[in-house]
């Protein structure tokens, strides 16, 4: 649902922290790399959007957002 | 479905079972049971044999904790992630963990999860099966409520324990015959280990034709409920949620379960206080309230808790005014007006739903303020009605707000 700035960056949080535990997604922490961590965020997106049959898009839309919400179990849907 | 890397899985047929502790949402007999039966839906379609016992270490290890627990996974608290389970393997190998912050139930309850899935989920985990993208399996890694009365274990999950372990001994390799539900050994602590018997037959795959949804042109299209929430507007027919947002053009498609999967039986009537960002939900004799995607604790609540008399039972309708912060609830040909300042009903109440809005000489499906008008939806039909004079303007259809 429509949501406020604030919960925009709490969602990019929630969507960081799902693709980590879910998706083997690993935050660059160098800021000179930043764009190439958001390539591979966006590659874990895509990639967890196609595990859910959602459309492709490596964007964080709402029914990816809507995706990481559910409850689910803890184990990861893809591994290193 | 899936495996592990390296297909681990259990290089015996008997694999043993230990219950280390136990939830207090449930009663213990309750939470044996439906270990028991999880563990009974991959023994009836695969060769293993399960057995408890009391004491020592066992290949499965099955515990409720919360947050932090010693492994590699921490809980988070309510919501979010439910369980988890490790694949075949020593030391914590198998080992299935339930988190304590959920509440835990034997049946598919709108408050609450249910543990049968749930475990059979996880030991599906602990036998080699990873996540299946197939929407319905039960390796499917989202929780989704269903009744689990006669449960059967999908095809897609009969392949994955399958391809691991091969069928049941002396069985057809592919199911052809339901088997009933099996009642679990009773035990006491006391006996010796006692094998939970895989049922006579293998199970059949679970049927999957799930309803279908209305075409949104559907002249007949009827409502169940419909309100607004956070400038949008939802519209409810059954399980189904058709989603109109000033922010994308096309109506989107939902069930009610991708936004709030406790909820996902539908609605009677539905209204949102926008001011407080909270939608109230009604179904029955019950009411949830919502903020987005979260249902606020306490709920579900009998509707009498609002000023019902016993003798409601449900409501058809309800829509909420912004202006005079009324709430009008619809109950058969008649409505109620709700103060939501002073949370009571108001006298004089219920009146005619025609006494007061002219043109309106029947019950109400759904209602929807918007634009400064009611539109109150009967059978296929809508009613817009102007809030202040509270006549009736126009009537259309009630898929009218699909662009048909």
């Amino acid at each position: 649902f429509p949501v406020v700035p604030e919960e925009e960056r709490e969602d990019v949080q929630l969507a960081k922290k799902y693709l980590e535990s879910f998706y083997d997604f690993k935050e660059e922490k160098s800021s000179l790399l930043k764009s190439k961590g958001l390539d591979q965020m966006a590659a874990k997106i895509r990639e967890m959007q196609s595990f859910f049959g959602l459309e492709v898009t490596g964007q964080l839309n709402r029914k990816t957002l809507d995706m990481m919400k559910q409850p689910r179990c803890g184990i990861p849907d893809v591994r290193s | 479905y899936s495996t592990f890397p390296h297909s681990p899985r259990w290089r015996k047929e008997d694999v043993t079972y230990r219950i280390l502790n136990f939830t207090p949402d449930m009663l213990q007999a309750d939470v044996e049971e439906a270990i028991a039966k999880a563990f009974q839906l991959w023994s009836s379609v695969t060769p293993l044999r399960f057995t408890r016992v009391y004491s020592g270490h066992a290949d499965i290890m099955i515990s409720f904790a919360s947050g932090f627990h010693g492994d590699f996974y921490s809980f988070d608290g309510p919501g979010g992630t439910l369980a988890h389970a490790y694949p075949p393997g020593n030391d914590i190998g198998g080992d299935a963990h339930f988190d304590e912050d959920e509440n835990w139930t034997k049946f598919t309850t709108y408050s609450g999860y249910n543990l049968f899935l749930v475990a059979a989920h996880e030991l599906g985990h602990s036998l080699g099966l990873g996540h299946s993208n197939v929407f319905g399996a039960l390796m499917y890694p989202i929780y989704m409520a269903k009744d689990t009365r006669d449960y059967r274990l999908p095809q897609d999950d009969i392949d994955g324990i399958q391809a691991l372990y091969g069928p049941p001994r002396e069985s057809p390799a592919l199911p052809t015959k339901a088997s009933p539900p099996q009642q679990p050994t009773e035990v006491t602590p006391a006996e010796e280990p006692t094998e939970v018997s895989p049922p006579e037959a293998p199970t059949e795959p679970t049927p999957s034709k799930a309803p279908e949804r209305p075409e949104d042109c559907d002249p007949r299209l009827t409502f169940d409920a419909i309100t607004t929430l956070r400038g949008e507007i939802l519209f409810f027919k059954g399980s189904f949620v058709w989603r109109k947002s000033p922010y994308f053009s096309a109506i989107e498609h939902d069930t009610i379960s991708s936004f709030w999967p406790a909820l996902a039986g539908g609605f009677d009537a539905g209204y949102e206080v926008d001011k407080k960002d909270r939608v109230l939900f009604f179904k029955d004799g019950q009411y949830w309230a919502v903020s987005g995607y979260n249902i606020e604790p306490g709920f579900p609540q009998p509707i009498q808790n609002l000023g019902f008399p016993s003798s409601i039972r449900r409501i058809d309708a309800a829509v909420h005014d912004q202006n005079t912060k009324r709430t009008y609830f619809f109950v058969g040909n008649k409505y109620w007006s709700f103060n939501e300042n002073t949370q009571a009903m108001e006298r004089g109440y219920p009146r005619k739903i025609a006494a007061d809005f002219q043109g309106i000489g029947h019950s109400v499906d759904a209602a929807l303020q918007r634009n400064g008008h009611f539109y109150f939806f009967h059978g296929p039909n809508q009613y817009e009605v102007d809030i202040k004079s509270k006549k009736l303007i126009s009537k259309m259809r009630s898929n009218s707000w699909f662009n048909c």
